[in-house]
């Protein structure tokens, strides 16, 4: 799921 | 999530397990560099200010948790811990490491995603984090011979932006308009840092003999 500001790695 | 960021994160989190474990175990920071474990803080800090306005998932925000309360209570038991902190090589570690986070401060203002506070802080996190491991290093070539669960905590710490580079690769190629320049190239450079502990630490373990990096 791509987030807003695309970070949904750690 | 796939199988290479899952081991890169479960490798991250050994290395700092590896290392609660050391400062635990042996009531010593001998051989740790606490201008990496400040940098590591700053690192987190800076990538997860949006760990209350942005929930992913509980293992995200509870991975999030853990890096950044382990990386401040590593800092805290090596300033302040009357025991611990007698065994910080402070006259060893002394690299000027506000040249490094200027650095990336100001490359993260000029390179970003998206030119917003949040960004911006991602960036030079991303940024950061590529060369917070040098004082660690420096330290171990000025300080010698290595303890095993020093050696093994850089070691870990190495090998989990190796796994992300393998995830990047991998995402790149099944996710459509997947693209981290960002962190593809701060994590090749990151790794790349570690390339002759590695080698010196794959020898001490082919040779089984004591990790030695030459001065």
């Amino acid at each position: 799921r791509e987030q807003p500001h695309g970070h949904d790695e750690l | 999530m796939n199988i290479f960021r899952l081991a890169g994160d479960m490798t991250h989190l050994i290395s700092v397990l590896v290392l609660l474990l050391k400062i635990y175990a042996t009531k010593s920071c001998s051989g740790i560099s606490l201008k990496t474990q400040e940098l590591y803080a700053m690192v987190f800090l800076a990538r997860y200010l949006d760990l209350f306005s942005d929930f992913i998932s509980l293992y995200n925000t509870v991975m999030k948790l853990v890096f950044i309360g382990s990386s401040l209570a590593i800092v805290w038991c090596m300033r302040y811990h009357r025991v611990v902190r007698r065994s910080y090589d402070r006259e060893l570690d002394t690299f000027r490491y506000w040249i490094l986070v200027g650095a990336c401060f100001t490359l993260a203002l000029v390179l970003h995603e998206k030119f917003s506070f949040q960004e911006v802080f991602w960036a030079f996190s991303i940024y950061l984090e590529a060369v917070a491991i040098l004082p660690q290093l420096v330290l171990l070539q000025r300080s010698g011979n290595v303890d095993n669960l020093t050696g093994q905590y850089v070691f870990f710490l190495g090998a989990y932006r190796a796994f992300y580079i393998l995830n990047w690769i991998y995402r790149y190629l099944t996710e459509p308009r997947f693209t981290r320049w960002i962190s593809c190239v701060s994590g090749l450079v990151q790794t790349a840092l570690y390339a002759d502990f590695f080698y010196y630490y794959f020898i001490s373990w082919k040779n089984n003999a004591k990790l030695q990096l030459p001065a």
